[in-house]
């Protein structure tokens, strides 16, 4: 038996608004430790990583590990029927092939249920290292989503520079070419405006933007988002969900041939 | 020019 209730609804609405363009079906693994998932887009260059801890849900009944099977357009067209302050509540039998999401207004004067099909998703679950990054980025997440937007007006391919002085996002195209350079900043009056620079050595790597961009429908889950580099390894940009966990996206990097 | 690498070949399956 399966039963997690998240008073927060509005935060696995906003989830699934910000993974279901990049993945289109994936396996939720539910655990006493939490609610997760893991999933590499069709092309294989993109790879999400999701995961809401038991302690954040108000009730979370998981009897044994069990691995749910969605699609992501699904869910998310059964989730844009919950209001952005209800309760949502997932529940699903064991051995069922359904899952059902429940939807209580805040006063309990409305209970939507709504019940999907599960699917049958082979997907294997990648080790992803603990790497020390060479650098990390703590910025508006509102701010990145601003670049990113920008400059895939420009061009299709950002380079990502982070050296003393600031970060610099280049890009070229047809029309012309653009660079944005932010530098650290923490004289802020709120520290979510800050923007903080953690560079032990330089480093400049190229990404394509596309992918950057789907990563910042993830937005709405936190003032800030983390972008933490290494040469020749995978970005990682990461959201923060409330307390009780985070979205991180994984983009493989464009290397010089 | 740059060639998108592929996340697999960071990332072993477990």
């Amino acid at each position: 038996m399966l039963e997690l209730r998240l008073v927060q609804g509005s935060l696995l609405k906003k989830v699934l608004e910000s993974i279901k363009d990049l993945v289109n079906d994936a396996n939720f693994d539910c655990s006493a430790t939490g609610f997760s998932l893991q999933a590499m887009d069709s092309s294989h260059v993109a790879l999400v990583a999701l995961l809401l801890r038991s302690e954040g849900f108000e009730h979370y009944r998981c009897d044994r590990n069990i691995s749910m099977g969605m699609n992501l357009g699904n869910m998310a067209k059964m989730l844009k029927c919950a209001g952005n302050d209800d309760i949502i509540t997932l529940k699903a039998d064991d051995g069922s092939d359904t899952v059902t999401f429940m939807f209580e207004s805040p006063t309990q004067d409305k209970i939507a249920d709504f019940e999907m099909r599960l699917m049958d998703i082979d997907s294997e679950h990648l080790g992803i290292p603990e790497a020390e990054y060479h650098a990390i980025l703590i910025m508006p997440s509102a701010e990145f989503a601003r670049i990113c937007k920008d400059l895939s007006s420009i061009g299709d391919t950002v380079v990502i520079s982070v050296t003393k002085e600031g970060v610099k996002f280049s890009t070229r195209g047809d029309i012309g070419t653009a660079n944005v350079v932010c530098r650290q900043n923490t004289t802020v009056d709120k520290p979510e405006e800050a923007t903080v620079i953690e560079m032990p050595e330089p480093v400049s790597l190229t990404f394509a933007l596309r992918y950057l961009n789907s990563f910042t429908k993830a937005t709405p889950l936190s003032n800030t988002v983390t972008i933490s580099l290494s040469s020749e390894i995978p970005v990682v940009v990461e959201y923060k969900i409330a307390e009780m966990g985070y979205i991180r996206f994984y983009l493989a990097p464009k290397i010089e041939e | 020019v740059n060639q998108q690498s592929q996340i697999t070949s960071f990332f072993s399956k477990m």
